[in-house]
């Protein structure tokens, strides 16, 4: 399938299961084929994609396949993103980043785990305008949802899927650790910790995973540092 | 380098090993 053709079918609307099979169809075609293909689909594509996920996250009364949409544009975004093109215009998308944080949403722990290491990968990547910027999406999202801007994040880690817990602390730990002065740092630790994290720690650490326990050691050992340098 | 893919597959796996941290602390 051409990217034209993707994009002719993003134009038409096309809702439910009919979107749900473009969308499975569009990742596996952006994950296969050249930078040149997404480069052609992108143009256009990402507008449209971005498009569907805002309407699809602001719909007041979701149903299952809404959800389910919504987590398979999320994979057609980290597909797009597989290359320094996408990568670089997902940067350049203000839009991006606010719906990406938008989807920060613990009641959909497969799309949270995948969008929370998006994000974290986000921040590592780009300058310190860049973490700003996520930060900014981060605080808007909380607005909006009326909560303190911090704990859906801290939520993730108390969520039974250890995908998760995993994937919401390398956020922490990328978020921590991004900006280039102490002051900075310190803040947003602090915050995570008022928002919850300082509870949960204790029992993060009983827990027996790898992967859980590489991020865990990054916490502390990047706290260590900055308390010496304070 | 506008041809390579798998940049976020390797920044996700910087990020599970820890690396990407590290490299950020340098």
């Amino acid at each position: 399938i051409s990217p034209q053709e993707f994009l002719s079918e993003l134009k038409s609307g096309v809702m439910d299961e009919r979107l749900f099979a473009c969308l499975d169809s569009l990742r596996v075609s952006l994950t296969s084929n050249p930078v040149s293909w997404v480069q052609s689909f992108g143009h256009e594509g990402l507008g449209l994609l971005l498009d569907i996920l805002e309407r699809l996250l602001f719909k007041k009364q979701p149903e299952k396949l809404d959800k389910k949409n919504q987590h398979k544009i999320v994979q057609c975004l980290k597909a797009f993103m597989n290359n320094k093109y996408g990568l670089d215009r997902i940067l350049g998308e203000e839009k991006s980043l606010a719906l990406l944080a938008r989807a920060i949403d613990p009641s959909q722990s497969g799309m949270m785990t995948d969008v929370v290491k998006l994000l974290s990968a986000i921040c590592i990547v780009g300058e310190e305008n860049t973490l700003e910027k996520v930060l900014e999406a981060i605080t808007t999202a909380g607005e909006w949802r009326a909560i303190e801007r911090f704990s859906p994040i801290v939520q993730g880690l108390r969520d039974r899927s250890i995908q998760l817990q995993v994937a919401c602390m390398q956020l922490i730990n990328a978020l921590v650790t991004s900006p280039d002065e102490l002051d900075f740092r310190l803040h947003i630790r602090n915050e995570f910790m008022r928002c919850g994290l300082k509870e949960i720690l204790p029992q993060l650490m009983t827990i027996r995973n790898e992967a859980l326990d590489i991020q865990l050691k990054v916490f502390e050992e990047h706290k260590e540092e900055d308390m010496m340098e304070f | 380098e506008n041809d390579e893919t798998g940049v976020m597959d390797s920044l996700l796996e910087a990020l599970q090993s820890g690396a990407a941290f590290r490299e950020r602390r340098k």
